[in-house]
């Protein structure tokens, strides 16, 4: 399981990972100001998540996307840093339930049949 | 615990019985059907254990008011599945019922006979999964059924006190359920996860 906050893990957890969330992981340590290719990919999983409302996205760690990095970390009881560090990456590229973690979304266009 | 929006719930007489049924076309192969219909019983009876809800195997899939079936990629819901690991299922608010499972997963019944590193426990998402059926949404509490990730090779089936608070905020409680009785049985998901 994946629990401690090393980059060891992470390599562990890439081993049993496909390429879905696996690229995540060169977004380590990145913060505020900093552009990276791919980082739009990141912010459509926040966008997909419920975190990010906008779903027009650039290679910037802005500030609406660290806004949405820390209500990330602080749903998913992650240290709140507002950074891309290592449990944050962790928990990203785990997997998980395809809901929204944003309960102010109807999962998935619920509707009665 | 948190709602979905509006905090949908199943709305029945009292007491409220739901009918479910495994899609007969939308099985996996190396699973034994009595092994998946026993993870599925299970798993509901959890839930029954904490709420005045009852769980029937429906007579018909089409009668059924919680339908579960394994899907791969693009399945006409609008939220495709995306191969091994990432998103594992997904399942919708009340009262629609539809609990959707990745058919690309190595989903497993029994760690001790499932080597793969990727193995990923059926009955734990399922659990999870029929969380979002009854109308909860994710949790913050790492250790509750209803937080959104779950590692490979790892099993969480027992629910935690966020998970039985939110659904007794539903449905009411159980009149047999004693929040005593789920001390004991939280212990199993730690050790099964250092294991």
């Amino acid at each position: 399981r994946i629990l401690s906050n090393s980059v060891t893990v992470l390599t562990a957890a890439s081993d049993v990972h496909n390429a879905t969330w696996h690229d995540f992981e060169r977004f380590l340590d990145a913060g505020r100001g900093s552009q990276v290719s791919g980082m739009s990919e990141l912010k459509n999983y926040f966008h997909r998540f419920g975190y990010l409302p906008n779903s027009n996205f650039t290679d910037i760690f802005d500030t609406d996307f660290e806004s949405a990095l820390t209500l990330y970390q602080s749903k998913l009881s992650l240290p709140v840093t507002g950074r891309l560090d290592s449990d944050t990456i962790s928990a990203i590229i785990s997997p998980r339930c395809g809901v929204s973690d944003s309960s102010q979304r109807t999962a998935l266009h619920a509707t009665r049949r | 615990f948190a709602f979905f929006n509006g905090k949908p719930r199943w709305v029945r007489q009292n007491p409220v019985t739901l009918s479910y049924a495994l899609s007969p076309n939308n099985m996996i192969s190396y699973l034994s059907s009595s092994d998946v219909q026993d993870i599925f019983r299970r798993a509901f009876s959890r839930w029954s254990a904490v709420i005045p809800v009852n769980f029937t195997e429906a007579e018909t899939y089409e009668s059924a008011d919680i339908k579960i079936g394994f899907y791969r990629g693009d399945h006409g819901d609008g939220e495709p599945f995306d191969g091994v690991l990432g998103v594992l299922a997904h399942a919708f608010s009340p009262e629609n019922g539809r609990f959707h499972l990745d058919a690309a997963e190595s989903w497993a019944v029994d760690f001790k006979k499932d080597k793969s590193k990727a193995a990923v426990d059926l009955e734990s998402v399922a659990t999870h999964e029929i969380g979002h059926v009854l109308g909860l949404a994710h949790s913050s509490v790492k250790e509750a059924v209803m937080y959104p990730s779950l590692s490979p090779r790892t099993k969480k089936v027992d629910l935690r006190i966020d998970d039985v608070e939110g659904v007794q905020a539903l449905y009411g409680s159980n009149p047999n359920f004693k929040f005593s009785s789920l001390q004991s049985e939280n212990s199993y998901n730690h050790a099964v996860a250092l294991d």
